[in-house]
């Protein structure tokens, strides 16, 4: 799981 | 994005337009959950701050955009232009009961200790039960209008559709959100017992109507 990544789901 | 990404958003879409078109349409919000709508907005606001903060495509931006903006235009239509339409006594389910429990449970169960992951969480949780006051004004009026049953067919079905989204991600890319998921599986649970009205009464044709 990446914590830091960005959330790009809507 | 895959398929069933684009198929939950595009079904995001279509449910908030066909709310927007019955009310506009009808001149009327008879049916719909005033209280609903405030706890979509507030998962809107919440949600989409980020707009300010992090940029991930034009897709990306326009839909939140679109949400916010849909959002908001349907508050306004309740509360404001059409408020006269509003059915206050139905809608009486104590939202106090979910913006208090998904507040604290953001605080402690989250990715990072920040505002912005916070609001997110908080957003994510309240959106899992945004629909409640919704689906307890449909059982206290023990009906709904077609249109209503569309609209809410509509918006179910895009957290069903994010699971299998989740599902692809999780083979094609190890990538995975416990979060999203967990939330995502509590919304579309509340759904099936509509679901199942839907299928067996509304598509074909008869009117949703709860057992007496």
């Amino acid at each position: 799981d990446d914590d830091d990544e960005v959330h790009d789901e809507l | 994005m895959n398929i069933f990404r684009l198929a939950g958003d595009l079904s995001h879409v279509v449910a908030v337009i066909i709310l927007l078109l019955k009310i506009w349409k009808t001149r009327s919000c008879a049916g719909i959950s005033g209280k609903s709508q405030l706890l979509f907005a507030i998962v809107y606001l919440t949600r989409y701050l980020d707009l300010f903060t992090t940029y991930v495509s034009l897709y990306n931006s326009i839909m939140k955009i679109l949400f916010l903006s849909a959002s908001g235009a349907t508050l306004y239509f309740m509360y404001g232009k059409f408020r006269g339409t509003y059915d206050h006594n139905h809608d009486t389910f104590r939202i106090e009961f979910l913006l208090i429990p998904c507040g604290l449970l953001s605080l402690v169960i989250n990715h990072e200790f920040t505002v912005m992951e916070i609001l997110w969480t908080f957003s994510i949780y309240l959106e899992s039960v945004a629909i409640l006051p919704q689906l307890f004004m449909v059982s206290k009026t023990g009906e709904a209008e077609s249109i209503t049953s569309h609209y809410l067919f509509a918006l179910g079905s895009y957290r069903a559709l994010y699971l299998l989204n989740w599902i692809h991600r999780y083979i094609a890319e190890s990538h995975y959100d416990l979060i999203a998921i967990f939330a995502g599986i509590v919304q579309t649970i509340l759904y099936c017992d509509f679901f199942y009205l839907y299928i067996t009464k509304v598509l074909k044709g008869k009117k949703l109507q709860l057992p007496a």
